[in-house]
């Protein structure tokens, strides 16, 4: 692992006497390779290591009697900062509903988190329901339906030859109508360059003005993540960032890509296909899994 | 990165900036910087077209040594099995494919055989009826296996000439998952000598250097014939193949190039290369 890569990178120096900042620089080498591997975007990982390299070169790092460990914890800290730090909770609505729109690439997990915040939110004492606004996928209605069903939280759907931005509407007016507190709004798969459905979700926001846009985000993600954030942020304003499939052995990168290029918080994690499935995001165990 | 530049260390950067952001992964990256670099010494390249020609035809090089279309075997059922983690597009490249024989004149039919996931088996379904092709189902949360077992028997009563049996994604860390997936295989194979005939994995474009570790494992589990690499019609570049081409000798058969039915393409190796540089 990372820790023992600067251990031996520093050990075939320690003959030498005094560390120097080319033993640093072969540190940050090691720390650069593992983050690439850990499929941060690599000008993430460039302003990263410019970052740290001060901190890395200080007189606490080179005096040391442990420097590696001196570094691993430099990098650690500023990797649990960068990530944590806000607001990690669902922003509730001064009055109600709260209004929460997933959105994401196709195949991300939306549908099924959404049953998961439904359900989260359920356990929490307020009463949600989830709206089907994804028209497109075959059966997409059906697997919301399912998933409603398992959560015990209702559907509501208006098949699939009526817009997105109606279904949206409608849903919420409906929403208000019985009294229910938080409405999931499901939206349909899309890639960040189609333009006609990157606008269609801006039509949503701005028909309903949802209170929370979260971008769900695969945890096994390359480095297109940046791509993918930066789209849904200039377009949508995302407030917050889910993280799905992190029960795989994904180093998760993409979690640091997403909240550089966003600043948005990750607020959730995926971690399995059950609908209990979802914990809270932790900056520190995500910094560590990153780093291997 | 445009031709007509001096050969220099900021050229070489940019090259393998470019090939880290197509997913190619840290290791592949340096081996072909370090291929490059050795190839402009000993033959005393000195302008940038050459060198990035250079290592276009390399990619395609590893990429042509581990290709093979997809060839159905003729006067006889051919069983391919369609495996991968959750969300790849396992399902939407069957009907793709299942469109693809149905035009070629086969006779095609779906087992659905993904018994967990909400409403798998109506999308399938959807698909299928889009397609008039018949699917192999049983209620949901029956065992895959059976699933499997019953669509073969069928596809051999009704002389069907293909049958793609759709699975439940799962990640190749599953233990249990995995012992089901080659148990699905094995209850093919028992039934039927020389099946499955093809046993293809589902990687998506846009996942980054885990799909190292779902080659590998789904192969170990189950010894692939092929890949099919989707959603490159996005940004990703899905050059995490090239590795897995590379170092499990596992040929990428098709590409999907969107959500429609016709978006499924032949694996070109000097396509794909280019495009690594777009
Ligand atoms: N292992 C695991 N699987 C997950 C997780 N979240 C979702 N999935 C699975 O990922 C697959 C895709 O999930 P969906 O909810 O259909 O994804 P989606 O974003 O709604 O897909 P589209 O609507 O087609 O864009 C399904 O097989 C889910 O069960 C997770 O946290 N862990
Ligand atoms: N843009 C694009 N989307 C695709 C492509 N292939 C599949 N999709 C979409 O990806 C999403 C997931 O596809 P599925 O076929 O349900 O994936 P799967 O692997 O069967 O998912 P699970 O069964 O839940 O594991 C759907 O929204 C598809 O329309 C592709 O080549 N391009
Ligand atoms: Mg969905
Ligand atoms: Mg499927």
């Amino acid at each position: 692992n990372l820790s023992e890569k600067i251990q031996q990178v520093f050990k075939k120096l320690k003959g030498k006497g005094k560390l120097t900042e080319k033993d640093i620089e072969a540190a940050l080498r090691e720390i650069r390779l593992a983050l690439l591997e850990a499929d941060v975007n690599y000008k993430v990982v460039k302003e990263f290591i410019s970052k740290i390299k001060n901190k890395a070169m200080g007189h606490e790092v080179l005096e040391s009697l442990t420097p590696a460990q001196q570094v691993i914890k430099i990098v650690n800290d500023e990797l649990t900062e960068l990530m944590g730090g806000s607001q990690s909770k669902i922003e509730l609505a001064d009055s109600p509903p709260t209004v929460i729109m997933l959105v994401g690439l196709q195949g991300s997990g939306k549908t099924t988190t959404a049953g998961k915040l439904a359900l989260h939110m359920k356990k929490s004492g307020y009463r949600p329901i989830l709206v089907a606004a994804d028209v497109y996928r075959p059966a997409a209605v059906k697997q919301l339906h399912v998933v409603g069903e398992k959560s015990g939280v209702p559907v509501f759907d208006m098949g699939t030859e009526v817009s997105p931005v109606e279904i949206a509407q409608k849903g919420i007016k409906h929403a208000k109508a019985s009294g229910f507190d938080i409405v999931l709004i499901d939206t349909a798969g899309r890639l960040h360059i189609d333009k006609e459905l990157m606008d269609e979700l801006v039509r949503i926001k701005d028909a309903v003005l949802p209170n929370e846009i979260l971008l769900v985000v695969d945890a096994m993600t390359g480095q297109d993540a940046v791509n993918v954030a930066e789209a849904f942020y200039r377009e949508l304003n995302i407030t917050g960032v889910i993280l799905s499939k992190l029960d795989g052995d994904a180093r998760g990168g993409a979690a640091l890509s997403v909240k550089a290029v966003t600043g948005c918080p990750i607020k959730y994690v995926g971690v399995g296909e059950k609908l209990d499935a979802l914990e809270p995001f932790h900056p520190e165990r995500m910094a560590s899994r990153i780093l291997g | 990165l445009v031709g007509g530049r001096k050969l220099d260390e900021e050229l070489f950067e940019e090259i393998e900036d470019v090939l880290i952001q197509g997913d190619l992964g840290i290791n592949t990256v340096l081996e072909l910087m370090e291929f490059v670099r050795k190839e402009v010494k000993a033959k005393g390249i000195n302008n940038s077209d050459e060198v990035l020609s250079l290592i276009k035809q390399k990619i395609e090089d590893i990429l042509k040594e581990n290709c093979e279309p997809l060839k159905l075997i003729s006067g006889q059922l051919n069983v391919i099995m369609v495996v991968g983690v959750n969300g790849v597009g396992k399902t939407t490249s069957i009907a793709k494919l299942a469109n693809k024989f149905k035009k070629d004149g086969k006779r095609v039919l779906l087992g659905a055989a993904d018994t967990f996931r909400a409403a798998a088996i109506e999308q399938l379904e959807e698909w299928a009826g889009r397609l008039g092709i018949e699917v192999i189902k049983q209620q949901e949360g029956s065992d895959p296996a059976a699933v499997a077992f019953d669509a073969l028997k069928a596809a051999q009563s009704r002389k069907a000439d293909v049958l793609i049996i759709d699975t439940a994604g799962r990640l190749q860390t599953k233990k249990n998952l995995m012992e089901e997936i080659k148990k699905i295989k094995r209850v093919i194979s028992r039934e039927m000598s020389g099946a499955p005939h093809e046993v293809l994995l589902v990687l998506d474009a846009t996942t980054g250097q885990n799909a190292i570790s779902q080659a590998k494992l789904f192969n170990e589990a189950l010894e692939l014939t092929g890949i099919i690499l989707t959603k490159l019609d996005g940004t990703a570049k899905g050059g995490i193949i090239v590795p897995i081409v590379n170092e499990l000798g596992i040929p990428v058969k098709f590409i999907g190039v969107g959500e429609g039915i016709e978006d499924l393409y032949e694996f070109d190796p000097a396509k794909f290369s280019e495009a690594l540089f777009d």
